[in-house]
């Protein structure tokens, strides 16, 4: 069955979509591992960020309805990329609702964990990216994961989520007892001129040195230009800095996530 | 009775709390306004990014007990900080649950708005700083808004993101009746070297022509050293291109709000 990588961080705007889409195409183009795509986000950049590797047709039944009214499996609502080996469950607007749709609702955090029984067995890896929260949307994220990969900027407003992350992986071990393994903290958006708010971010990280991603991922307009072209960094400019250094990620990824 | 202004984007990471600080920072000090800054966005980062210009006590009661339980007024937990003329009301992390407490309750999107009526006799300015989604917390902003800030910076993600919140606005005044006028949108994080990329934001914004303020706020890492201070940009480096930047978009505001 499918391993799932969860990318988190309640801060907005630290690269979650831009690593979950290069982290997921990564896999699929230097791995070739079957790669499955989940947005949970309600803004649904994946399809933004990917819209030229999209097909015409789009799925029959949009994930809010998948989960919220527990209709189906992801497996039949994702499709086929241009990408070899990638597939993509976009989320769609109503997403946004599911928060006050399912406040209460008794094992609501395991939806999409449900949802992904089929999907598990056809897949090989599974990346979900999630929206700037740690409400209900996050938590069936993580419940569903087997992974965590929290990307966070250097900034010192970013920095200080990192600890909540953590927190809620632990309330999730210890509340709902369910075991979720860190892949770590990769810090984005690294700009080796900012020396004086560098050395205080990675002061503060510091404290979970044990789950730092080896590879920062440099500031490089590239990476914004791949998503206006609607494409992921490899085929984008696959000998930018930004494209080298989520290779490496992905390396990394894959021989903690398979074994070496 | 005081102007209120709402901070408001859903795109993560665009620069709303660091428009909002310096917004209302820069109306208390170079404007002479008496200015209430409200956060509510439970990531609580302008506490955060004003962090040396707190006093020592906290406020007696959260905001998220305020909004949820209807227990007094704004004015009552707001304090003043170092600042001349800068009150802050901060979010607490419990505000994050909201949503979910107040999803079906009648009225729901009106109570920041009940909760600043004596608030609103004693500061001549509101900034309310908004979290990364359309959900119910940035509905009460709307509500209790007249004014409407929408940081967005130069990509491709988050210009996507400007129509939903002239969407939202259209629907507060068609559905809820409220009006608010259009301050517009602010340009952040600008890099004049990312050519390719800003000609395509612009391209995209030119539909909102008339809704963009004029002044583009430029990257400048003293804004990030400011928030690691504590302390606002025009403290921290006023003659620094952010600090100016601001400066221009402070007065730009000060015209709109309260005539030239
Ligand atoms: N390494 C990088 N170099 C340059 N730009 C980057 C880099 N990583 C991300 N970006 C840009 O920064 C912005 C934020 O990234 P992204 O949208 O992936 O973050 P996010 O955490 O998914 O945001 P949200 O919280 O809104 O979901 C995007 O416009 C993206 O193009
Ligand atoms: N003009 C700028 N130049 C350099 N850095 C900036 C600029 N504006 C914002 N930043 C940095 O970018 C990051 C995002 O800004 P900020 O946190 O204000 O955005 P936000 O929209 O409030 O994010 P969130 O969606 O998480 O609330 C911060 O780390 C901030 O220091
Ligand atoms: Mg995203
Ligand atoms: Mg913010």
């Amino acid at each position: 069955a499918a391993e799932v990588i969860a990318v988190c961080a309640q801060k907005g705007g630290v690269g979650k979509t831009t690593t979950s889409v290069n982290l997921a195409a990564g896999l699929a183009l230097l791995e070739g591992k079957k790669v499955l795509l989940i947005d949970m986000d309600p803004q649904g950049h994946c399809a933004l960020a990917l819209h030229s590797e999209l097909p015409a047709e789009t799925p029959s039944r949009p994930l809010s309805e998948v989960l919220t009214r527990k209709l189906g499996d992801i497996h039949d609502i994702a499709f086929d990329t241009k990408i070899p080996n990638l597939r993509l469950c976009p989320s769609d607007k109503d997403l946004a609702q599911a928060e006050s749709i399912l406040a209460g609702r008794i094992g609501k955090e395991f939806l999409l964990r449900k949802a992904l029984e089929r999907a598990r067995s056809f897949a090989e890896v599974v990346v979900i990216d999630c929206p700037p929260n740690l409400g209900t949307l996050t938590l069936n994220a993580l419940l569903a994961a087997d992974w965590l990969l929290a990307p966070c900027d250097m900034s010192t407003l970013s920095v200080e989520g990192v600890g909540d992350i953590f927190d809620t992986v632990e309330t999730v071990r210890d509340t709902l007892g369910h075991h979720l393994s860190v892949l770590g903290v990769v810090r984005t958006r690294h700009d080796a001129k900012n020396k004086k708010v560098n050395d205080a971010v990675e002061q503060t990280l510091e404290q979970w040195s044990r789950h730092l991603v080896t590879t920062r991922i440099p500031v490089n307009t590239a990476l914004a230009q791949a998503q206006l072209a609607g494409t992921p960094i490899f085929s984008h400019d696959p000998d930018c800095r930004g494209a080298k250094a989520y290779a490496e990620v992905v390396r990394d990824v894959a021989s903690r996530v398979w074994g070496a």
